[in-house]
């Protein structure tokens, strides 16, 4: 699933 | 995952692993700035809501709940280990951090990607880590001689967040729609804020002497 604004940074 | 981010998050872990160590090893925690590990821990709850809900890598989550313990236990600490609490520099580490909290949260209602509770606390814990090492950094002006641990510390903290914008400088390049105005601009202010301790530190590094930041 696409993470929400893309957030996959920590 | 590129190359910098990892470096960046490895750094910033070591951060991490230096605070626990001299905390635990020496038993004390002088010089380390108690309202900056907390604004770090309210940066790091409110940037993980989606902890539960979001499962992006095993390292991601790892790492996530890593930084939400470490931030929380280095608090704890500080604040209710008998011996620890004892050598919290109380009287120097008076910067009203209110202020910080209140124009970060203002800014992340004005400026964000999604007017959801999720978005709008994810780019409020991005400004707040803007300017959580503030008070750590008047900390370390106010006392004069930085001990080892915690200016490596805050070389190591300040060092993450370059790495981390080099990755956006390389993930801009080489990945069509990434923008992410928001981390970018928070992270070089944040970034910069560590200019001057960088360049004392190199300048004690360069002659080997103790750590002097000009008060």
């Amino acid at each position: 699933d696409t993470v929400p604004s893309g957030h996959d940074e920590l | 995952m590129n190359i910098f981010r990892l470096a960046g998050d490895m750094t910033h872990l070591i951060s991490v692993l230096v605070l626990l160590l001299k905390i635990y090893a020496t038993k004390s925690c002088s010089g380390i700035s108690l309202k900056t590990q907390e604004l770090y821990a309210i940066v790091f709850v409110t940037r993980y809501l989606d902890l539960f809900t979001d499962f992006i890598s095993l390292y991601n989550t790892v790492m996530k709940l890593v930084f939400i313990g470490s931030s929380l236990a280095i608090v704890w600490c500080m604040r209710y280990h008998r011996v620890v609490r004892r050598s919290y520099d109380r009287e120097l580490d008076t910067f009203r951090y209110w202020i910080l909290l209140g124009v970060s949260f203002i800014l992340a209602l004005v400026l964000h990607e999604k007017f959801t509770l999720q978005e709008v606390f994810w780019a409020f814990s991005i400004y707040l880590e803007a300017v959580a090492i503030l008070p750590q950094l008047v900390l370390l002006q106010r006392s004069g001689n930085v001990d080892n641990l915690a200016g490596q510390y805050v070389f190591f903290l300040g060092a993450y967040r370059a790495f981390y914008i080099l990755n956006w400088i390389y993930r801009y390049l080489t990945e069509q729609r990434f923008t992410r105005w928001i981390s970018c601009v928070s992270g070089l202010v944040q970034t910069a804020l560590y200019a001057d301790f960088f360049y004392y530190y190199f300048i004690s590094w360069k002659n080997n002497a103790k750590l002097q930041l000009p008060a």
